[in-house]
């Protein structure tokens, strides 16, 4: 997923 | 997890935690919003879709069920319990939540990294988180007698947003991962919404005076 290293946050 | 996303995630549980206290131990919600409440239960219900789905850390599961839980029963406090709602300044809160809402929908469905439904809704928290705390603010203005754990309240959310930009300039030096301009550009307007408040509440405490906002 592009965007799963933001999806780590709250 | 550095020391900046930690301190970030314990400011925001420190500002629910003193809204809890002040409803819950002095059954009062005066001065604050429930227009801002509902705006983050909307941005935490949008937002961890995938809490079941998508297991992070026992960490990340347990922070995400406390934010959901509290903002649901914060806005069921100032709605439904008898004592609380008694406080609740209705006649001064009167931002349109559609005002917000709407707008924020339809950037999520222009403007995402993905077509889809989780990251739509996940995109469109964001950008309802940037601007939910405007309801609050435009009331705090109109609050001739600002209370010592509503400014607390607000300065521990405005805090936590500005950790999550050191959170955010540490992971970009420390991570080999790319730019994420949605999350940054929608964090970066949020924390300046904080701007102004945190102008007058550096002033107040300063000069050990009570906080007002001009109008």
């Amino acid at each position: 997923s592009s965007s799963s290293v933001t999806k780590d946050e709250l | 997890m550095n020391i900046f996303r930690l301190a970030g995630d314990m400011t925001h549980l420190a500002s629910v935690l003193v809204l809890l206290l002040k409803i819950h131990t002095i059954k009062s919600c005066a001065g604050i919003s429930l227009k801002t409440q509902e705006l983050y239960a909307l941005v935490f219900a949008t937002r961890y879709l995938d809490i079941f789905t998508n297991y992070i850390s026992f960490y990340n599961t347990i922070m995400k069920l406390i934010f959901l839980g509290s903002s649901f029963s914060i806005v069921w406090y100032i709605k439904r319990h008898k004592i609380v709602h008694r406080s609740y300044d209705k006649d001064q809160d009167t931002f349109r939540h559609w005002f917000i809402v709407l707008p924020c929908l339809v950037l999520a469905l222009l403007i995402n990294e993905r077509f889809t439904f989780k990251e739509v809704m996940w995109t469109f928290s964001l950008y309802l988180e940037a601007v939910a705390i405007l309801p609050q603010l435009v009331l705090l203005q109109r609050t001739r007698n600002i209370d010592n754990l509503t400014g607390q309240y607000v300065f521990l959310l405005g805090a936590y947003r500005a950790l999550y930009i050191l959170n955010w300039i540490y992971r970009y030096f420390t991570e080999d991962h790319y730019i994420h301009w949605i999350t940054w550009i929608a964090g970066l307007v949020q924390t300046l919404l904080y701007a102004d408040f945190f102008y007058y509440y550096f002033q107040s405490w300063k000069n050990n005076a009570k906080l007002e906002l001009p109008a």
